[in-house]
């Protein structure tokens, strides 16, 4: 059995898709079996792996418009252990593409079932919004985790998503956890950041890691090659953080 | 009668709404009277001008789904010159209930007709998507801003933004201009931020604006206190940018 994972926040820009491919690298380089599912329609977790996006590029459209199966859509990537069902800009238009279909939130469930004995992880890259794509990814997920930069419109936008977490939970009757919530971009010299991660302990205590992913340009370099951090700078800062934090997530799934 | 821009970018976390707020207060501050439309759930242009988001709030949901006025809605905010059409968590529906609605997209246009005279400038802070929202604010906008972080993955979506743009100009037969590409959270000391800044300036050519916004994190610290930096900090780099690309943008308006 695989646990499924969405990493969702729908602040823009919070290191969403900087955390999916580099989790998902360093959870396979811990031998894992890992599919990363890019469910955005930027499809940066699919540049960011070096997938090309060509106009015949199977994707995640083709799952939940075309009822396609996903073992036809997924790319290996050149991490060992790390596979990908891609994403494209077709994607805009689901939302209203999959309006009036039965249980259009469910599309993605029924589908990772099939390849559940497959990977011992399945991570979601969730687009910034709080739409049909990330209702889908949720009610696919064992649990959410959450990206947060400690500035004051991340703060604000928490509350919001954790009241569509306690609606998934009431209206779909699905048990949706919370894997964690990662800070994310973490200056520690600025007063702003440790102002609002002292604010984010306060509100969900044991819920925060203890890695936190420190600002690093080189988790900004890294996807212009096409490669998770761990093989673009293994020494830097940002690979240590992640390679850190799969340990932690291991961890804390070994003890539930 | 006024211009109307829409600041807009389906990347996250580009400093949209930062533009969004600081821009209106810096036009403002030229004596020039300004509405800043908030179009995103998230409402963080709302809340970074001081506006509390009580339930009984009145909101751009009104307008869109309730056919209120602007007139009805329009809030003050502590800068003389500026008012503000607030958005909150009500958004997030919008989507799908304005589904079969005849000229769903024009909307927001038809509405701000009634105010055109009241304001020399209008300003639409857009939510991180290509969505109906957005479509709303790129039809009743003469020209859209694009700011633009000089990262990889911003690099990727701006294309898609320039497709999206084309079709409105053919689909609806819209004039949509482009006020101009502004660079932001410009670190000059990072390879990454000039590669990517020369690959815009060659792409975009003269539509880049000279002022640049540079990472300073008085910026980020002055939304928590509901101000703009102008007010927060008016002698921090942050402060002297936005007051900058307001005389860019004036001077370019007077020459059109
Ligand atoms: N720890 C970090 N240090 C430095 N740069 C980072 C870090 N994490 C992410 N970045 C960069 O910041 C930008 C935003 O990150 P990313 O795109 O991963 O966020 P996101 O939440 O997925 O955005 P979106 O909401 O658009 O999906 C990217 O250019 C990325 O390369
Ligand atoms: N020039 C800058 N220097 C430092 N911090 C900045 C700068 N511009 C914006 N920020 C901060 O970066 C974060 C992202 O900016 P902002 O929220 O304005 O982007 P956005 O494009 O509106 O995001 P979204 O896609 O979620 O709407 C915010 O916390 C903001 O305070
Ligand atoms: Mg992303
Ligand atoms: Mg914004």
């Amino acid at each position: 059995m695989s646990r499924t994972i969405a990493i969702t926040n729908q602040k823009g820009g919070v290191g969403k898709t900087t955390t999916a491919i580099n989790l998902a690298a360093a959870l396979a380089a811990n031998d894992i079996s890992v599919l990363l599912v890019d469910s955005d329609s930027q499809g940066n977790s699919t540049s960011g792996l070096g997938i090309q996006k060509d106009a015949d590029l199977r994707t995640i459209y083709n799952i939940l418009v075309d009822d396609m199966e996903i073992a036809d859509c997924v790319h290996t990537t050149e991490v060992d252990g790390l596979d990908i069902l891609p994403a494209d800009k077709n994607l805009i238009g689901v939302n209203l593409e999959l309006v009036g279909i039965e249980n259009r939130e469910s599309i993605l469930k029924r589908k990772l079932l099939a390849v559940a004995d497959k990977y011992q992880y399945i991570l979601i890259d969730c687009p910034p919004a709080l739409d049909l794509l990330t209702l889908n990814a949720l009610m696919a997920a064992d649990a959410i985790l959450v990206p947060i930069q400690c500035e004051f419109f991340a703060l604000e936008g928490v509350s919001e998503l954790m009241d569509t977490v306690d609606r998934v939970r009431e209206s779909f009757g699905h048990p949706l956890q919370i894997e964690g919530i990662l800070l994310t971009m973490y200056d520690e010299r600025t007063t702003l950041t440790r102002q609002v991660a002292a604010d984010l302990r306060e509100f969900f205590g044991q819920d925060v890691f203890k890695t936190v992913i420190p600002r690093n340009i080189r988790l900004a370099e890294a996807p212009s090659h096409g490669q998770p951090i761990l093989m673009y700078d293994p020494g830097s800062k940002g690979s240590e953080a992640y390679i850190q934090l799969a340990k932690e997530v291991l961890a804390n799934d070994q003890k539930r």
